[in-house]
């Protein structure tokens, strides 16, 4: 016999293949193939003597110690067993083939050549989590939790809150260390909606990126033990955002819904050494932290396209009315963008819109100016007048006139937004007590 | 002035009492100009002519804004950045008063007011202003019967046909060949005790423009035979205008 090579296919012809096989032979092959696979094997070619129940020659197929059966004859011959096209699979890894000649291949003195057979055999994966697949006596426990079969092979993995052992199939509880990174998910108190087992000390992890905010949403039941008079004596559920204690539940009456603002949080859960509640359940999800809504600081300050909530990333821009700088301090600001940080705060706080303010008006040589509307002050939209020392001078404009408004951009300009002031230019050949001659 | 009265405050408020080479008059354009006769500053005949113009704006006292000559003192003079001499003015050539007309610029605009109020230069297109019998006012700060003047006085003159002036010069040609030009026009009158005198020189003769109302310098006292002894004669402001505003205006 001669044990086939462990690769994952192969051939298995009769002796002298396509040659008449030899009278009198006895061979067989073991073919033995990586765990976690099982062997098929098929015949491409099958031509033996056929006889009764295979009496003379035969081919006799064993796996998992079971006779898959005793084959011989040609195709379509009234005697004998040919296999056709029938697949042959194992359970396990291996499949023994065992073949048979007697002392003739004679019919009625005549010698006919039976050529033999040719088998064909592969791995298959075996899909060890394929309940159906599980042999009795197959040595390897089940998993306890979950199974992930992989070509040639399988393994376990547990619920969360749970750790698989070193047989890499049962599970224990170890919820001492569980991290959830991703954006949303679940956790639970291990059983759950079965009891939770006593004496743990469990610390779920959230951790996302800095600027998300986890929103905790209770699912039902809630149940942890607890006292009518006393908090939380027995079992606690310690909710903690970055540290800092958000809450502390037990009893029956659901925590709802919790927004944390925070990137991280850590979920405690403590319980003694009894007990029949059945736990609690988290489907955490996540968003952008959110920002305050931004607030002008005066009516003359516009919020750029405002949106009804920031979260973070978003930012605002702010700008003023017409006539009002930005103004941070004491700095006048070109414009303004808040950007909404990671921990739920603007990058930098709300400025201010302050009335432009033009400055003094240029004095008006041998002139001056007034102002026109109340209170008289140099802040935008203010209007001054210029005059000139009349009747000694006379005031020459340009096409924008006599009147400056303080403007937005800070200057003064008059209709037509110049800013050069007007001029006075003397007043010739205008005494004020001319020569008149009275007596004639 | 002769034959002429006390100015009032505001009357003449443009008229500038001047100091270069003894008293003179002018008048002033704008905010910072004197108009004046260019002999005032370089006089017909004296050696002193080969002063230099800014040696002379260095020198030069300029007063404005009052009729009291003691008063203009107090005020203090106005002094001048640069002088500008007509070309065609010849110093040497003592019968001929052509071009005589100068500008002074003064170092600083003045402010005006009642008292300091600058004269109309004539609008070109208007000869009517030198038409015979044209009454206009001159002031000045010069001699009157042999005595400087310590008050601005003015009087009123007619302006006298061109051609008037001529004969009445040709009879005096022989005692004082003097050149009388387009550029001139003479006014006042043969018998009648009123003229301008020395130390008027520079001082400006104004007419009332009944169109605009106002007051315009339509010449200059330049020259004259004697004092209130026939027609004094003024430079022909109209013929310098070009002058004077290419160089007014390219200041």
């Amino acid at each position: 016999s001669s044990p086939a090579p462990r690769n994952l296919f192969g051939e298995i012809r009769s002796p002298g293949y396509p040659k008449p096989y030899p009278n009198n032979n006895i061979s067989i092959w073991d073919i033995r193939i990586p765990k976690g696979y099982v062997v098929k094997l098929t015949f491409r070619y099958f031509d033996l003597e056929p006889s009764e129940s295979c009496f003379y020659d035969y081919v006799k197929i064993k796996a998992d110690k079971k006779n898959l059966g005793r084959y011989c004859g040609q195709l379509g011959s009234a005697t004998g067993n040919h296999p056709g096209r029938k697949e042959f699979v194992s359970k396990g890894n291996r499949m023994q083939l065992a073949f048979r000649s007697d002392f003739s291949n004679e019919d009625n003195g005549t010698v006919i050549p039976y050529r033999g057979f040719l088998a064909y055999y592969q791995a298959l994966d075996l899909d060890e989590c394929d309940p159906n697949n599980a042999d009795e006596e197959d040595e390897r426990p089940q998993c306890q939790h979950f199974c992930h079969n992989y070509v040639g092979g399988y393994f376990c993995s547990c619920r969360t809150g749970y750790q698989l052992q070193s047989d890499h199939h049962s599970c224990k509880v170890e919820c001492s260390s569980e991290l959830f990174t991703e954006a949303s998910g679940y956790l639970s108190s291990p059983e759950y909606p079965e009891p939770y087992p006593e004496d743990l000390q469990c610390n779920y992890s959230i951790r996302l990126p800095k600027g998300m905010s986890i929103i905790l949403k209770f699912l039902k039941p809630f149940e942890i033990d607890d006292h009518q008079q006393v908090h939380c004596p027995y079992d606690q559920l310690k909710i903690q955002a970055r540290g800092r204690e958000i809450g502390e539940f037990c009893g029956k009456e659901s925590p709802g819904s919790i927004e944390t603002n925070s990137n991280e949080v850590d979920i405690l859960f403590f319980t003694d050494e009894s007990g029949f509640s059945r736990g609690w359940k988290i489907r955490y999800t996540s968003e952008k932290i959110r920002c305050p809504q931004p607030v002008p600081r005066d009516r003359f300050t516009v919020i750029r396209d405002l949106q009804s909530v920031y979260r973070f990333q978003d930012y605002f821009v702010v700008s003023c009315k017409t006539g009002y700088n930005l103004v941070e301090g004491n700095r006048k600001l070109l414009s303004f963008t808040a950007v909404c940080q990671a921990d739920g705060t603007w990058h930098q706080s709300m400025p201010r819109c302050e009335i432009v303010k033009c400055g003094n008006p240029t004095e008006l040589t041998n002139g001056a100016f007034s102002y026109v509307n109340k209170p008289a002050n140099n802040n935008y939209q203010s209007v001054i007048t210029y005059r000139c020392n009349e009747p000694y001078y006379h005031i020459v404009t340009g096409t924008g006139g006599d009147t400056f408004t303080c403007s937005p951009d800070g200057t003064w300009e008059d209709r037509d937004g110049q800013v050069r002031i007007p001029a006075c230019l003397p007043v010739c050949g205008k005494p004020l007590h001319p020569v008149t001659e009275v007596q004639r | 002035i002769l034959g002429g009265k006390l100015a009032g405050r505001g009357s003449f408020p443009w008229q500038a009492l001047t100091g270069i080479h003894g008293r003179g008059g002018g008048a002033l354009l704008g905010d910072r100009w004197i108009l004046t006769a260019a002999h005032t500053i370089f006089p017909k005949g004296s050696g002193a002519n080969n002063v230099s113009l800014d040696q002379l704006a260095e020198e030069a006292n300029i007063f404005l804004g009052h009729t009291k000559v003691e008063e203009l003192h107090k005020m203090g003079n106005h002094p001048v950045r640069r002088i500008f001499i007509h070309p065609d003015y010849n110093p040497k050539d003592e019968h001929n008063f052509d071009g005589d007309i100068a500008l002074m610029e003064l170092k600083h605009p003045v402010t005006l007011g009642p008292t300091v109020l600058p004269i109309c230069l004539p609008d070109t297109t208007n000869t009517t202003f030198y038409m015979d019998g044209h009454m206009g006012y001159v002031s000045g700060f010069g001699v009157e019967k042999n005595f400087i003047s310590n008050n601005l006085k003015y009087v009123s003159l007619p302006v006298v046909a061109q051609e008037k002036c001529q004969s009445w010069l040709d009879s005096k040609k022989r005692y004082v060949p003097m050149v009388f030009s387009e550029n001139m026009f003479c006014a006042g009158f043969l018998t009648v005790k009123r003229d301008t005198c020395q130390g008027d020189s520079g001082s400006v003769f104004t007419v009332l423009d009944t169109d605009s109302g106002r007051w315009v310098a339509t010449g200059i006292v330049s020259w004259g035979i004697g004092c209130a002894e026939g027609y004094g004669f003024y430079t022909k402001i109209l013929n310098y205008l070009d002058w004077i505003k290419g160089i007014v205006r390219e200041d």
